[in-house]
């Protein structure tokens, strides 16, 4: 099954 | 002090009709370098990026950098007051809980300003990294719209699929299965309506078609759409504003467990 990802996976929080 | 005088008022509008349905509220930051805002949807899973270089407005001025909380709901609400030919400036004062609109007619006829409440948005803003991406698909933007809107009423996911041959859109739900494939064509009249591939590697990535829809709403802004794509990274769905900027879309993609 896919899961849907949010973008805090690939991208680091300033 | 802030004053930002744009003599294509409309290209406002559609900004505001690209994202407000994506976002509601949204820090609007204005330096030395443009008008700029970064927003994600409440779930975290789309971001939009858009840039306004302060060379593209007729008259720019921000004496310091400041941020701007705005409902977008609202903001779209008092731009839908400016006429398509209006001049729109952008007004604030330092410090200020408040911004006013002011359109102008174009023969200077008809003047009106409508004052905005500004609001405190806590907003976390994601350092984005510049990337090499193995996929980059140049192509006429409405017929990228029309494919991911024929899609979603097929399915809710779309697989696309990029390879030297050419860029495939698939989607499948409980009436059937849907495949798109667009080939490279730069053998057209105008630049605008070529379709353009630069292949490093094939890349495929699934994607929930209600945000490529929501993204869609920005095709008013430009003839072309860029989508950037590598494996396992969220997708960039770029709309370039002719002789100011652009406004991104980052979508996270589907993976497997």
């Amino acid at each position: 099954d896919l899961n849907q990802r949010t973008l805090a996976d690939f991208f680091c929080t300033n | 002090m802030l004053e930002l005088r744009l003599l294509q008022g409309s290209l406002l509008k559609k900004v505001l009709e690209a994202i407000k349905d994506l976002v509601t509220d949204a820090n609007f930051d204005c330096s030395a370098t443009g008008f700029s805002l970064q927003a994600m949807d409440s779930s975290h899973v789309a971001l939009v990026a858009l840039l306004l270089r302060a060379e593209g407005f007729e008259h720019y001025r921000c004496d310091r950098n400041l941020s701007m909380g705005m409902n977008l709901n609202n903001m779209s609400k008092m731009l839908k007051c400016a006429g398509n030919d209006d001049i729109i400036t952008i007004k604030a004062d330092d410090g200020g809980d408040t911004v006013t609109f002011m359109f102008e007619s174009p023969n200077q006829d008809k003047i009106s300003d409508f004052e905005m409440k500004l609001m405190d948005i806590d907003s976390e803003h994601l350092g984005i990294p510049e990337t090499e991406y193995e996929a980059i698909i140049r192509m006429p933007s409405q017929e990228f719209a029309r494919i991911c809107r024929d899609l979603s009423t097929i399915g809710d996911t779309v697989v696309i699929s990029a390879s030297k041959e050419g860029v495939k859109f698939s989607t499948k739900g409980d009436i059937g299965s849907a495949n798109v494939v667009c080939r490279q064509n730069t053998s057209v009249d105008k630049p605008e309506d070529a379709t353009v591939i630069e292949i490093q590697q094939p890349v495929s990535l699934t994607f929930a078609l209600r945000y490529m829809n929501s993204f869609t709403k920005a095709t008013p802004l430009s003839n072309t759409v860029t989508v950037s794509m590598s494996n396992e990274l969220p997708v960039v769905v770029e709309y370039k504003i002719a002789e100011m900027g652009y406004i991104r879309f980052y979508l996270a993609p589907k993976i497997e467990e």
